[in-house]
């Protein structure tokens, strides 16, 4: 029902007109600045699927097109844990959503993830930023899927602090270079095969290019749209919690008819796939959703004691098989009663890590697989204290046993892996199964959108006044200049003061006296009662107007040396003509000449 | 450069450290920990880049420039790592690594 006069508005298939409906639009596209192989178009790309401003007869729209885009440039050049940390709190009360359209490479054989700063930073963004309501990350789930990569070893995409996306074509299916995981929460467009259609978006390229592309693909494309969603819910919004937005995406992420996705639904009634997470995002959805959400209860968590075992792993077609019974008595404390992520946190001991399958059996009986074999990955390192996680048990009850089973689909050359020790670690609320079958009844209550007008608005707190710690930051250019202009001051000082002891060094060296000591001119009364009477050394002997030199009595004043400025290198060139330099009193004010004793050197 | 961890603040190619600092009461002036870091730099022959990002207790130290060419970087790294093991008020230290991170 919204018309734009963008060129190739038409072609932007992925977007759905009644979710972006917008309240206002007018941001100017953030350009970057060029670097030698032209790589962060990459950014402009995410930036143009999200917020390139519509009506202006250029190029493409943005899912959330009256949202305002920073760009956080990190990627282009060494990066740290530090730096990570940096970048993911940088402007954090004013930026509400990361979108982060990287990670470890996806060869199928890396298992990495946040450093201890990076998790840090992750953490106090999720309590401290956006006011206190926490940033929302938005990580695409990676490209690994040619190398059959699972994003369980992504420790970006498995942090329950981030929110998962994944990619599908415009038929719905996983594309080629797609992941599976259990800690995946949805899916939204993204580039398929040759015949399908890609993502179409703004695309700067100083070289060449128009600005636009359609060729827009990967999971990179997926998480930016899954971020203007979120901003659009955020506008409705603005004091969902960043666990809001995750039930929110769980509650309305529509599942759909594709018989590889292997689509199983949970004891709370919500249908995951380890391809395509919940389901595919629907902003209309979501913001119906948003606008009739009340803030989750507060996140609890149960953590068991580390669980050593010490077994072997037997090869396929048997299996290890570990237990842990979480009774009602270890969630008293907690409160826990229904879960959101589950984790399991492993330290194993194998030839060939890429030879393991880890599956987690929640008390329902919902399975998820958490760690797939990886052909690539022959590391003989296996995992040290590596967490896994999943959230097909969201909504499920949290009492009761958990089962790990590890199986070796390795061949029997190699020696057996050992299963040292295992933990597990539970997320979740005080939400009873009662209030999740409430909530979800609430939402579909909600879809016909008869709430998205203006008219109902529920309370929303304005969040918590939190200063952003960065003092004033010198940046490195900054100081390199300010040292350059100290230096470079600090040279002419010098450079003066010795001038000035050179000149003076030079006149008492050439300062005949020939009558007896050399006395200073007189002191005029006048120039003393006027206080314009200056210390300085006598450039040249007095000598009455009658032509007798005589020695001036002491430090001449202001009225008697108002000579050109001496300081002035060019005043001391030995060629100047003489006349000039005996006499420089030459052109003062006559008035000035009143003393007894005109000056003439 | 206090206050002011900014990737570009080490020098390219330098060693650099980062330390969590066991603050001497929570909540105390955020100056008592610059200065602690301060001083732990000046220990560990390297230099405060200052805190990093938002993060209250944790701070970059790392290798002045002028003394990448000067030293060879095991003895750099030996004289830190045993400051920074030893020193009472560091609760956790890490040497930064170079991550590989990718485009996706």
């Amino acid at each position: 029902s919204v018309h734009f006069n963008d060129p190739k508005y038409p072609q932007q298939w992925h977007l759905s007109p009644e979710g972006s409906y917008d309240l206002n639009s007018n941001d100017p596209d953030p350009m970057p600045h060029p670097d030698a192989e032209n790589g962060n178009h990459h950014g402009t790309r995410c930036a143009g699927e999200i917020a390139a401003v519509p009506n202006n007869s250029f190029c493409a729209v943005g899912v959330a097109y009256g949202s305002r885009i920073a760009g956080i440039r990190v990627l282009d050049g060494p990066l740290t844990d530090s730096m990570e940390a940096v970048a993911f709190n940088t402007h954090y009360q004013i930026n509400d959503i990361y979108s982060c359209s990287w990670g470890p490479d996806d060869d199928g054989k890396t298992v990495d993830g946040p450093h201890q700063l990076g998790k840090a930073a992750l953490q106090h963004g999720v309590i401290a930023g956006r006011r206190g309501f926490g940033s929302i990350f938005v990580v695409a789930s990676g490209n690994g899927g040619q190398h059959n990569d699972n994003c369980n070893y992504d420790g970006y995409a498995n942090s329950i602090y981030t929110v998962t996306i994944g990619a599908v074509d415009e038929e719905g299916r996983m594309p080629f270079y797609a992941e599976e995981c259990a800690s995946m929460l949805a899916v939204t467009f993204s580039g398929g095969d040759k015949m399908l259609r890609s993502i179409v978006t703004t695309d700067w390229d100083l070289q060449k290019g128009t600005g636009c592309t359609e060729g827009h693909t990967g999971t990179s494309a997926a998480a930016p749209l899954a971020a203007g969603m979120i901003a659009l819910m955020l506008q409705v919004r603005p004091c969902l919690t960043w666990r809001d937005v995750q039930h929110i995406i769980v509650f309305t992420a529509t599942q759909y008819e594709d018989r590889r996705a292997d689509w199983t639904t949970n004891e709370a009634g919500f249908s995951h796939s380890h391809q395509h997470g919940f389901g595919l995002l629907n902003a209309w959805r979501l913001v119906n959703a948003a606008k009739i959400w009340t803030s989750v209860p507060y996140l609890a968590s149960y953590v068991s004691p580390v669980l050593k075992e010490n077994k072997a792993i037997p090869l396929s077609p048997h299996s290890l098989e570990v237990l842990w019974n979480v009774s009602r008595t270890d969630l008293e404390m907690s409160g826990l009663k229904t879960l959101e992520h589950v984790a399991v946190t492993v330290s194993i001991t194998h030839p060939r890590r890429g030879s393991l399958e880890l599956k987690l059996f929640c008390p329902s009986g919902m399975m998820s697989l958490i760690g797939t074999p990886r052909s690539m990955d022959s590391d003989p390192n296996g995992f040290n204290d590596w967490t896994f996680s999943t959230v097909r048990c969201w909504g499920e009850r949290a009492k009761g046993i958990y089962r790990l089973v590890i199986r070796d689909v390795g061949d029997e050359t190699l020696q057996a892996g050992v299963l040292r020790q295992w933990q597990l670690t539970l997320y979740g609320s005080v939400w009873s199964p009662v209030d999740i079958r409430d909530r979800q009844r609430l939402l579909e209550s909600a879809m016909s959108g008869k709430y998205l007008h203006d008219g109902f608005t529920l309370p929303c707190p304005p969040g918590l006044k939190i200063p952003e710690e960065n003092g004033y930051t010198i940046t490195p250019n900054t100081l390199k200049t300010l040292v350059l202009v100290g230096s470079f001051t600090i040279f002419w000082t010098m450079y003066y003061m010795l001038e000035i002891y050179l000149s003076q060094r030079n006149v008492a060296s050439h300062r005949v006296c020939r009558s007896g000591p050399c006395h200073w001119p007189q002191r005029s009364q006048k120039a003393r009662e006027e206080g314009t009477e200056l210390e300085s050394v006598p450039l040249c002997n007095s000598k009455d107007p009658d032509g007798v030199e005589t020695e001036s009595e002491g430090p001449p004043t202001t009225s008697e040396l108002l000579a050109p400025d001496l300081l002035d290198p060019g005043a001391w060139d030995l060629s100047q003509d003489r006349s000039t330099l005996n006499c420089p009193h030459r052109h003062l004010a006559p008035d000035l000449l009143q003393g007894k004793e005109e000056q003439i050197c | 450069l206090a206050g002011t961890h900014r990737p570009g603040a080490q020098g390219p190619g330098g060693l650099s450290w980062a330390v969590h600092l066991d603050s001497l009461e929570d909540g105390g002036p955020e100056e008592t920990l610059e200065q602690q870091a301060d001083a732990l730099a000046r220990a560990a022959g390297l230099l405060n880049a200052g805190r990093i990002g938002e993060l209250r207790g944790y701070y970059l130290l790392v290798q002045p420039v002028g003394q990448q060419q000067g030293q060879p970087a095991e003895a750099v790294r030996r004289q830190a790592e045993a400051v920074l093991a030893g020193h009472e008020a560091v609760r956790w230290h890490s040497e930064q690594r170079l991550l590989k991170r990718a485009k996706r």
